[in-house]
């Protein structure tokens, strides 16, 4: 548990404190849940508007990472991980982009989360941007997969905010498939 | 209870806020 961060007078305060996480995963190796683990790494934590915009200017772009890398924004307190107490019974909304779109449909997600424009309460985690070789992947997750409210509410929004092409394809994914897949 | 919610235009403006390092 870390100490929570400190906001200073005249900065803008967001609903949560976030946390920005970096992987990056050898192409071709498996991926499993212990060298996931062990490749995560914190960059650094935000609570407030002013403090975002300091990380994110020295964030690289999505379009300037090499493949296979991830970043992920997501709340003080919950990793990353399926395993996560709070994602475990949780799922994602998955956007697969284009290469060149995403830069800009990354900060418009980041945006749309900070500024807690999905309303549904305490269900959003975090999001990530996950660079592929050919396409790169924008994923929001959520708690509780079988909230069909919650979920509706979420792609509606981003693909509001996203302002996406209108064939882009929109995938579901508990995270319970995401594991079993794995393991199997 | 009330949330803090900010629109995309706000969140844009301070991106160069002084206090943004």
């Amino acid at each position: 548990i870390l100490p929570p961060v400190e906001v200073k007078p005249g900065e803008h305060r967001l609903q949560y404190t976030y946390c920005i996480w970096f992987s990056r995963r050898a192409p071709g190796k498996q991926a499993t849940t212990q060298n996931y683990d062990q490749n995560l790494q914190l960059i650094g934590r935000f609570a407030s508007v002013e403090q975002f915009w300091g990380f994110y200017s020295y964030l690289a772009r999505p379009t300037h990472l090499a493949s296979h890398s991830d970043i992920h924004i997501f709340k003080d307190g919950i990793k990353p991980m399926w395993e996560d107490g709070a994602n475990k019974n949780g799922g994602k909304w998955i956007v697969r982009l284009r290469k060149g779109l995403s830069s800009r449909c990354w900060e418009n997600m980041i945006l749309a989360m900070l500024g807690e424009q999905f309303l549904v309460g305490d269900e959003i985690c975090g999001a990530v941007i996950s660079v592929r070789f050919q396409e790169d992947i924008i994923s929001v997750w959520n708690r509780t997969a079988q909230d069909t409210l919650t979920t509706g509410r979420i792609r509606d929004t981003l693909k509001r905010v996203l302002n996406l092409p209108p064939n882009t394809v929109m995938e579901y994914k508990t995270h319970n498939d995401s594991l079993k897949q794995c393991t199997s | 209870g009330t949330r803090i919610i900010y629109e995309r235009n706000f969140l844009l403006q301070m991106r160069n806020s002084p206090l943004a390092r």
